[in-house]
């Protein structure tokens, strides 16, 4: 028996406009830590990894490790169905082909159920090891979708370099070239407006923009992005889900031949 | 000339 309730149930339609382009079918796992996802796009370029710990739910009920098979296109179509305030709740029984999403308005007028079949997927699961990275950049999400979506008019792909000097996106395509230096600024009115570099030695990748402008559909999920750079690893771009997990998107380098 | 480099040759299966 698994029972999900979740208040904030914006959050769960965030974090499905944040996945569905990238991946098309994807295993939820549930466990006592929390519900979970790991999936990497058909080219195996990209990988998300999803984490929305169990103490982030109202009530969170999971009898043993399940996971569930999902079209994530189809969860998308469901949940677009919910209200923005509405309280969401996954329901599925042991053994069941399906899984239940309940819809409650804020003033409970209005309770509705969508039953969704569920789907076996192979999915392929990496083991992703504790890195160090050379250099971690913290700063506004909708900055970095701006970057991303202003250099993919003249490129395909960024290099994204990290030095004492700041963190510099920089592309070129037939029309011309850019680049765009952002430096350390952390003298702003709110914390979430401020870049924050933090380096340990420089580091310099170059990363399809293709992706990088998908990962950005979690923008509304959080004010904020950290970008986590090594060379020859891929990077890591995360959104945190409120206070109770992240979308961490993996996306490996192009490498000079 | 670069070439995209894919996740498993950063990771393992697990």
């Amino acid at each position: 028996m698994l029972e999900l309730r979740l208040v904030q149930g914006s959050l769960l339609k965030k974090v499905l406009e944040a996945i569905k382009e990238l991946v098309t079918d994807a295993n939820f796992d549930c466990s006592a830590t929390g519900f979970s996802l790991q999936a990497m796009d058909s080219s195996h370029v990209a990988l998300v990894a999803l984490l929305l710990r169990s103490e982030g739910f109202e009530h969170y009920r999971c009898d043993r490790n399940l996971s569930m098979g999902m079209n994530l296109n189809n969860v998308s179509k469901m949940l677009r169905c919910a209200g923005n305030d509405d309280i969401i709740t996954l329901k599925a029984d042991d053994g069941s082909d399906t899984v239940t999403f309940m819809f409650e308005s804020p003033n409970q007028d209005k309770i509705a159920d969508f039953e969704m079949k569920l789907m076996d997927i192979d999915s392929e699961h990496l083991g992703i090891p504790e890195a160090e990275y050379h250099a971690i950049v913290k700063m506004p999400s909708a900055e970095f979708a701006r970057i991303c979506k202003d250099l993919s008019s003249i490129g395909d792909t960024v290099v994204i370099s990290v030095t004492k000097e700041g963190v510099k996106f920089s592309t070129r395509g037939d029309i011309g070239n850019a680049n765009i230096v952002c430096r350390q600024n952390t003298t702003v009115d709110k914390p979430e407006e401020a870049t924050i570099i933090e380096m340990q030695e420089p580091v310099s990748l170059t990363f399809a923009l293709r992706y990088m402008n998908s990962f950005t559909k979690a923008t509304p999920l959080s004010n904020t992005v950290t970008i986590s750079l090594s060379s020859e690893l891929p990077v890591v771009v995360e959104y945190k889900v409120a206070d109770m997990g992240y979308i961490r998107f993996y996306l490996a380098p192009k490498i000079e031949d | 000339k670069s070439s995209q480099g894919r996740l498993e040759s950063f990771f393992k299966p697990s």
